[in-house]
């Protein structure tokens, strides 16, 4: 398909350093792939097309399996909840997909329950209150303008007290170009920590995948002022392929955890490196 | 960083009696790069690498640049000139005026809506009814009647199910109420889902807009080019309104939205406050690409 004129020509790695670009591998990433791909090409007898494809495939499932990511399972042993905090830049997708990892967490009877950190947002409160009701879990919410660190704090000793097995904290979108705002997480940490200081045990980024570079900056950024422990790529039911994960994963040792396909809550699938390279090269 | 890139291949071309071919290639391939790391689309920047060598290689540049002028500055003054258009201000010729703004999911359309009816009231003196036909996303409405309220717009809310329809009752009503302008905030929708292209193309016909703007996230990479072309080939797009570039995105899907549809981008979102809404700059808007 990418018009073999027989022989591994300039137009043919030409064809693949656009195909790896236009899923937003970004120009490093797949220089040097392809550079240790092509270098790696033993006898004339083996630079076959099928063969290429291969080992960059290989080469991006190792870059994706080097840290696994995992949705939490919570154990029997464990006494408190899970806390889940979920951030991000604006319009990422974020109270969505917590609606969605509520909808997944609860299926199996566990207990989940949200806390309404975006205060600040216009109608973001009645928004994930709107989610709540229809996946029938509870969400602790207090009045706009107030501390979200409060409003965290308060969720997780009501967490606590009812045994809920999961809390899961939505927070306003913000750049990380804005060091106040990025204080303002960094600050929900310190204070749920008074309560437990073995939480947050999850902190998910989550990252449109249309995005293409800033993606990479986002994640170092965040990186910098909160424990992040996974990527959710979201919107990948559009064009989008999101190859920037591979740059966030190869940089920053993030996995990704889980992806978004969709707005509905049952629209989110378990990250599998395999199948997600096909997307990108397949 | 991109910035000491572009002075590195531009300071080796600068100052040199002659280019040589070899100069030219490598400075091309270095501005490819450069581009690429901007998030302009692949495709768009082979064309833009082939054009720049077509006029370096015809000596058209050559012959413009005086002696000690950098590279750099024609080809920025050429993006610029490319990036520029006569028709960038918004066209309100009805009464009232019809804007509909379309776009991905999360792109800032609702905050857009909002920006532009307390534009077009504190620049413009026109009045605005901001329509509320995203009747999808949970509390949709509800974020649009509060910023409408922050602003002392007005917001019209429909009955029924069908946006179609909701705007129809809605032009009606600014009519009779003498608004200047009607804003509709749509649904995010993607430019692959075949139903609801087709609910904004029925809104276009039906209701011819003023403006249709695609509300375009300037972080958006390499898939820029997919959404503009889709959008545009589908309603017909006559500007767009280029959000979040108040972050540190390189925004080069504005070039590559630019190059795909030949439309102009109208306006920017600068934040999250509804007066962060500025007019297009091409002249900040390449120099920030460029570095
Ligand atoms: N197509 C698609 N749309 C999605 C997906 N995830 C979220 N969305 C949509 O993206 C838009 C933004 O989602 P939100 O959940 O409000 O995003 P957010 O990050 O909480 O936004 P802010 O709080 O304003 O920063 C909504 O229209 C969602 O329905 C996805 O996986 N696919
Ligand atoms: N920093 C910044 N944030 C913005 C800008 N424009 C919008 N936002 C934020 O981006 C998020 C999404 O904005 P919305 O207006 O809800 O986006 P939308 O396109 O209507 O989303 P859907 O209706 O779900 O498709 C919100 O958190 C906004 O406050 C901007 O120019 N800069
Ligand atoms: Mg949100
Ligand atoms: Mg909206």
């Amino acid at each position: 398909w990418l018009g073999w004129s027989g022989k591994l020509d300039d137009d043919f790695w030409d064809d693949w350093e656009e195909a790896m670009i236009e899923v937003d591998l970004g120009v490093e990433t797949t220089l040097e792939l392809l550079d240790k791909v092509r270098g790696g090409l033993g006898s004339k007898k083996e630079a076959t097309p099928v063969i290429v494809k291969e080992r960059l495939g290989e080469e991006l499932v190792s870059i994706l399996e080097s840290e696994a990511g995992a949705l939490p399972r919570k154990s029997k042993d464990r006494g408190n909840p899970i806390v889940i905090m979920v951030v991000g830049v604006n319009g990422t997708g974020k109270t969505t997909t917590i609606a969605k990892l509520a909808r997944k967490l609860s299926a199996d009877g566990s207990l989940v329950i949200l806390a309404a950190c975006d205060t600040f947002r216009a109608a973001a409160i009645e928004q994930l209150q709107i989610w709540g009701e229809r996946l029938g879990v509870e969400v602790i919410s207090q009045q706009y303008g107030g501390d979200p660190a409060a409003v965290a704090f308060d969720a997780l000793k009501a967490a606590t007290a009812r045994s809920c097995d999961y809390l899961i904290i939505d927070t306003a979108g913000r750049l990380h170009t804005r060091t106040t705002l990025m204080d303002e997480l960094a600050k929900i940490v310190r204070v749920l920590r008074k309560i437990d200081p073995g939480v947050p045990d999850e902190v998910y980024l989550c990252l449109d995948a249309t995005f293409g570079r800033n993606g990479v900056v986002q994640a170092a950024k965040f990186a910098e002022v909160l424990p992040l422990t996974g990527v959710l790529l979201t919107k990948l039911d559009g064009t989008a392929r999101g190859g920037m994960v591979v740059s966030i994963q190869k940089e920053l040792g993030i996995p990704v955890v889980a992806l978004g396909v969709g707005e509905d809550a049952s629209d989110l699938i378990e990250f599998n490196p395999v199948a997600f390279v096909e997307g990108l090269i397949g | 960083r991109i910035s000491s890139k572009f002075q590195t291949i531009f300071k080796q071309i600068r100052g040199q009696g002659r280019l040589s071919e070899k100069n030219i290639s490598d400075s091309l391939r270095d501005v490819k790069l450069a581009l690429l790391d901007a998030d302009v689309n692949y495709r768009v920047v082979k064309e833009i690498v082939a054009r720049t060598r077509q006029d370096v290689m015809g000596e058209k540049v050559l012959q413009s640049l005086r002696p000690g002028q950098q590279f750099i500055k024609v080809f920025h003054d050429r993006l610029v000139e490319f990036m520029t258009d006569p028709e960038s201000e918004l066209k309100l010729a009805h009464t009232p005026a019809l804007i509909l703004l379309a776009g991905l999911q999360g792109a800032g359309k609702t905050t857009a809506a909002a920006k532009l009816a307390l534009w077009l009231k504190e620049k413009q003196k026109l009045s605005s009814l901001l329509v509320a036909a995203d009747l999808q996303r949970p509390a949709a409405v509800a974020q649009l009647e509060v910023l409408g309220n922050q602003i002392g717009v007005e917001i019209f809310k429909g009955k029924g199910k069908s946006p179609l329809k909701i705007i129809g009752d809605a032009i009606k009503y600014a009519k009779s109420s003498k608004i200047g302008c009607v804003i509709v905030d749509t649904a995010g929708r993607l430019h692959i889902d075949e139903k609801l292209m087709e609910e904004l193309r029925k809104i276009k016909d039906k209701y011819p807009p003023d403006e249709i703007l695609l509300v375009l996230d300037a972080m958006t990479g390499q898939d820029a080019v997919n959404v503009a072309v889709e959008f545009d080939r589908q309603i017909t797009i006559t500007g767009s309104i280029l959000t979040k570039l108040d972050g540190d995105a390189r925004a080069g899907a504005a070039i590559s939205f630019r190059s795909v549809t030949g439309r102009p981008i109208k306006l920017i979102g600068t934040g999250e406050k509804l007066t962060d809404l500025q007019v297009f700059d091409p002249e900040r808007i390449v120099s920030r690409i460029l570095g």
